[in-house]
C-alpha cells in the first residue's frame, strides 16, 4: 500500500533473513560475571565507543531542544553521579566502568540507562 | 515493540520480538527515519553472560546499557519487555527516585536480575508480577514446558493482569505490542491486528522461526522504529538476532 498506513499482506519466505529489511547479524560478545563489575563491559565499549558517544550526544541535543538550554545537561553531569550509589549493585559499578572505558561523563551514561524508564510518558 | 510467545503442536515454545524505540526523538527528514533509532542500531549487541565459563543467560542489548530488554536463560525461560505508556509513567518514578523515594525497581534491572537469578518460570512470574517498579511495563515471559507463557501487565505499583497461554481453548500464542490486551490499540498504531492476522493464517502446525520472522517482517509490525528482531527457543537452545530496517514507504511507528 503506497499511502499511509503502508500495510501489506502477510510476508512469506523472508527467512533466512536477506533483502532490504535485513541490515546484518548482531555481533556476539561475552560478559564474564566473575570479573569485577567495572571491567565487564570494557571489550564491548572499546568496540562501540564511537556509536555510543554519538547516541548520547543525540540524547543531549534532544534534552537541550526540549528544555531550551544547557542547564539540565549541566545538572545531569554534576548532580546525577552523586545518586549512583543508590543504584543496586552491580549496576552502579558497571556504569562507572562504562564511563571510564568510553570517556563519557558518568551522569550521561546514567542518563542513557534511565532513558527507557523516562520515555514511558 | 511487538513480542510473541507461540507454542507449536509438539509443545515447544518460540519467543520472538521486534525491538522498536525512538518515537518522537528527532525525525530525519532527509532520510525518512528516526534519529535515535538509527543511532541505536550500531549499538545492538548479543551478549553471552557467563559465570565459571558457563552461560548464565543470553541477551540482545545495546552497548552501554546495563539493563536487559530481551533474553534467554538456557533450559529455563525466555523474557522480553515492552514499553507501557501511561500518564503515571516512569518519569514520575524517576523523579521520586531522585527525591529519595526508592522502593521501586528499575524495569530493565529487574529483567536482568530475573534472567540471572530465577530458577524457574514460576519464580520469574512471581518476581515480575510482584516487584514494585519505577515505570509501567509489559513483561512477556516464556518457560520450558507446554503452556508456560504469559504477558504480565504492570503498573508501577501492582500487577494489573496476567494473560496466559491456553492451548485447550485454542489460545496457542500470546502477543503484546504496547497496549493492554483487553483494550483496543490506538487506531493509528494498530500492529496487533496485522500480527494476529499473520499468525492465525500461519496456524499452529506451521509455526517456526521462519514463519514468526515473516510475521515480524510484515508492515506495520515492522516499522521505522524497529531496530532488531530476536528469535528464541528454550527447548532447542536457539537464539538469533538480526538488525532491521524498514525502507520507505513504511509507517513511522
Amino acid at each position: 500500500q503506497d499511502v499511509p498506513p503502508y500495510t501489506e499482506d502477510c510476508r512469506s519466505g523472508t527467512y533466512p533473513p536477506s533483502g532490504p529489511t535485513y541490515q546484518g547479524n548482531i555481533p556476539w560478545y561475552t560478559v564474564n560475571l566473575d570479573q569485577a563489575p567495572r571491567e565487564r563491559w570494557q571489550k564491548i565499549i572499546a568496540d562501540k565507543k564511537q556509536p555510543l558517544t554519538a547516541m548520547i550526544q543525540q540524547i543531549k541535543d534532544l534534552v537541550k531542544f526540549f528544555f531550551h538550554g544547557e542547564k539540565l545537561i549541566d545538572l545531569v553531569d554534576t548532580k546525577l553521579p552523586a545518586l549512583l550509589g543508590n543504584l543496586p549493585p552491580p549496576f552502579d559499578e558497571e556504569m562507572k566502568g562504562i564511563a571510564e572505558a568510553s570517556g563519557l561523563p558518568l551522569g550521561e551514561v546514567m542518563l542513557f540507562n534511565i532513558f527507557y524508564e523516562v520515555f514511558t510518558v | 515493540c511487538t513480542s510473541v510467545v507461540a507454542e507449536d503442536t509438539s509443545g515447544k515454545l518460540i519467543h520472538a520480538r521486534n525491538m522498536d524505540f525512538g518515537l518522537f526523538l528527532g525525525w530525519d527528514v532527509k532520510n525518512n527515519s528516526w534519529m535515535v533509532t538509527e543511532l541505536l542500531r550500531p549499538l545492538a549487541v548479543n551478549v553471552n553472560f557467563q559465570r565459571n565459563n558457563k552461560t548464565v543467560f543470553l541477551s540482545t542489548s545495546f552497548a552501554g546499557y546495563v539493563g536487559m530488554l530481551t533474553g534467554l536463560k538456557p533450559g529455563v525461560l525466555t523474557l522480553t519487555m515492552n514499553e507501557r505508556f501511561s500518564l503515571d509513567g516512569g518519569y514520575i518514578g524517576v523523579l521520586e527516585w531522585i527525591l529519595g523515594i526508592r522502593q521501586g525497581a528499575w524495569m530493565s534491572f529487574l529483567t536482568r536480575s530475573v534472567l540471572e537469578n530465577a530458577t524457574s518460570y514460576d519464580e520469574a512470574k512471581t518476581l515480575l508480577s510482584k516487584t514494585v517498579l519505577l515505570a509501567p511495563a509489559y513483561f512477556i515471559l516464556g518457560g520450558n514446558k507446554s503452556g508456560e507463557a504469559c504477558v504480565i501487565t504492570r503498573s508501577r505499583q501492582s500487577c494489573l493482569d496476567i494473560w496466559e497461554l491456553d492451548i485447550q481453548k485454542g489460545q496457542w500464542y500470546v502477543l503484546e505490542t504496547n497496549y493492554d490486551h483487553w483494550k483496543p490499540p490506538l487506531p493509528i498504531d494498530n500492529r496487533r491486528a496485522p500480527a494476529m492476522k499473520c499468525l492465525n493464517r500461519t496456524t499452529q502446525k506451521n509455526i517456526s522461526f521462519a514463519t514468526i520472522y515473516d510475521m515480524l517482517s510484515t508492515k506495520p509490525v515492522l516499522n521505522k522504529l524497529t531496530t532488531y528482531t530476536t528469535l528464541m527457543s528454550v527447548s532447542e537452545s536457539k537464539f538469533e538476532a538480526y538488525l532491521r530496517d524498514c525502507p520507505h514507504p513504511c509507517m513511522p511507528w
